[in-house]
């Protein structure tokens, strides 16, 4: 018997928006930890971590250890149907082959369920190995979801270098060349805004373009956005939830022939 | 030119 609460039914939609056109299938595994997934794109050049912690579900019960898999276009269009302030409660029980999704409006007067298939899925998962980043930047999500839309309109990939002074974005395309630099910078009016750099040594390398502006899907998770890299590393473009958990987007560097 | 490796040539299966 699985039974997990949760009163912003609207974090839940973000949480799949963010991911649906990165993900098709993948299985959700609910343990005493909290309510988690990892899976990669179909070209398994990026991965997708998920994690929305136990203790920050308003009721949480996972009897035993369950992997569900869902195909999460299917489960956005049922989360879709939920208002954002609505109580959200995921409901299996043990062996069904169905996940059920209640809603309730804060004031309790409206009670919706929407009950979805669930499906097998093969999946593997990776091992995602504890690292020392070379350089880390916390910078404002939604300008680094702008710079990566800006450039993805004139380059295919993106180099991403950091140095003490601060991280910049280059990019090349046929109609010409870009530069952003983003200084480190925390004397700003809101928190969010700043850009800290914490850096063991320069950090220069090439990302597809196209996997960072996906990853932005999940700016309205999180004020600020944290990215870290090593050479020899994937990229880990990471959403922090307040009190619930992270999304965690990891993206292989293309190299040199 | 430059090649996209995978994510599994860097995380191990389990």
């Amino acid at each position: 018997m699985l039974e997990l609460r949760l009163t912003q039914a609207g974090l839940l939609k973000k949480v799949l928006e963010s991911i649906k056109d990165l993900v098709t299938d993948a299985n959700f595994d609910c343990s005493a930890t909290g309510f988690s997934l990892q899976a990669m794109d179909s070209s398994h050049v990026a991965l997708v971590a998920l994690l929305l912690r136990s203790d920050g579900f308003e009721h949480y019960r996972c009897d035993h250890n369950i992997s569900m898999g869902m195909n999460l276009g299917n489960m956005a269009k049922m989360l879709r149907c939920a208002s954002d302030d609505d109580t959200v409660t995921i409901k299996a029980d043990d062996g069904s082959d169905t996940v059920t999704f209640m809603f309730e409006s804060p004031s309790q007067d409206k009670i919706s369920d929407y009950e979805m298939k669930l499906m097998d899925i093969d999946s593997e998962h990776l091992g995602i190995p504890e690292a020392e980043y070379q350089a880390i930047v916390r910078m404002s999500a939604s300008e680094f979801a702008r710079i990566c839309k800006d450039l993805g309109t004139i380059g295919d990939t993106v180099i991403i270098s950091v140095t003490k002074e601060g991280v910049q974005f280059s990019t090349k395309g046929d109609i010409g060349t870009a530069n952003i630099i983003c200084r480190k910078n925390t004397a700003v009016d809101k928190k969010e805004e700043a850009t800290v750099i914490e850096m063991a040594e320069p950090v220069s390398l090439t990302f597809a373009s196209r996997y960072l502006i996906a990853f932005t899907k999940a700016t309205p998770l999180a004020g600020q956005v944290t990215i870290s890299m090593s050479y020899d590393m994937p990229i880990v473009v990471e959403y922090k939830m307040e009190t619930m958990g992270y999304m965690r987007f990891y993206l292989a560097p293309k190299i040199e022939e | 030119g430059s090649k996209q490796p995978t994510i599994t040539s860097f995380f191990s299966k389990l």
